[in-house]
């Protein structure tokens, strides 16, 4: 009674609850239930972190991470940092069965979706532009930039490397995390 | 991010990823998600993993193929899953994340650190329906 079973990380309900119907109603494969559990999460814009209209990087862009693996094979596809396409998963999907390839990045990844028919669409909305907008408006906090001036924890950029720290400052493992459960890959 | 991974009727096993990445991120920076054995790892004569949270450091550390590998030496999922953070958390003490784990016979656990506690949802037939469960972070 342990298997079939799904999980996935976070309460996404909604995508657990499709992923089981897959798994276990319609009887389709393990990986048939995966992409569907995902796309589920697309769709809805789990928690903001899934799918578009979430996450804007320091341009305002949404771009989109995806991978999908069969444990059976090996086999496996992934897209990152995918632009203007929603469906990620499904994107990855195609590349893991109508390519011998693992990942694509970017535009040259958009422009494998395209060519398997999915549709180019913005992934900015209303409540990303937002949120990249209050971030501005916050002198550009939280960001990723260290070792810059001006200084990253105080100012936006741009951004130019700060020759007067020293190299021995640089490498300093110190790491300061700024992810939480609203704020995760 | 969503990490899922999951067993058909057949036995077979899959895992997977999808995410918008970290919220103002740098342009082109991609996090652990779309990277094999970092967000997510399946080998059907083990298990599988998926694994959430600081994709910079966690794409340093694999830590979905650590709790496979893990469980490939006789180690329970939870304790797989516990491991493969553990490794994280000696270089990075700051270190937010989790992961679940699945062994091949249904059997699964999870493990995180920096938060709270960190929910999972899963389901199987002894559970009859999408349960939402709670671990503590080490």
């Amino acid at each position: 009674e342990k298997v079939p079973v799904v999980i996935n990380t976070w309460p996404f309900i909604n995508a657990t609850q499709s992923a089981w119907n897959t798994v276990y109603l319609k009887k389709k494969s393990a990986l048939d239930a995966v992409e569907k559990g995902c796309s589920t999460c697309e769709d809805e814009q789990c928690d903001g972190t899934v799918g578009f209209g979430g996450s804007p990087d320091e341009s305002g862009e949404t771009t989109l991470d995806a991978m999908i693996m069969d444990g059976m094979t090996m086999n496996m596809g992934a897209v990152a940092a995918l632009r203007r396409v929603k469906n990620a998963i499904s994107v990855a999907r195609y590349v893991l069965e109508h390519t011998q390839h693992s990942l694509l990045v970017g535009d040259l990844a958009t422009q494998f979706a395209l060519s398997m028919g999915f549709k180019e669409e913005p992934l900015e909305t209303n409540i990303s532009h937002n949120m990249w907008q209050n971030w501005k408006e916050n002198d550009c906090q939280p960001n990723f930039w260290v070792n810059v001036k001006p200084d990253p924890t105080k100012s936006c950029g741009p951004y130019t490397p700060d020759t007067n720290i020293t190299r021995r400052h640089k490498n300093d493992p110190k790491h300061r995390s700024i992810f939480s459960d609203k704020n995760h890959d | 991010t969503i990490g899922m991974i999951a067993i058909d009727t057949a036995g077979r096993i899959a895992a997977g990823t999808s995410t918008n990445g970290a919220k103002f991120k740098i342009p082109g920076r991609v996090g652990d998600s779309p990277i094999p054995g970092a967000g997510a790892y399946a080998d059907g004569s083990v298990g599988a993993a998926a694994a959430t949270g600081d994709g910079d450091v966690m794409m340093r550390f694999l830590p979905s193929y650590l709790a496979v590998e893990e469980m490939r030496r006789g180690t329970s999922p939870s304790y797989a899953g516990e491991l493969a953070i553990r490794r994280i958390v000696t270089y990075y003490p700051d270190f937010v994340g989790a992961i679940v784990v699945l062994r091949k016979d249904g059997e699964y656990g999870a493990a995180c650190h920096g938060l709270q506690s960190f929910q999972f949802s899963v389901c199987n037939s002894q559970l009859g329906q999408v349960t939402v469960q709670t671990v503590s972070c080490v």
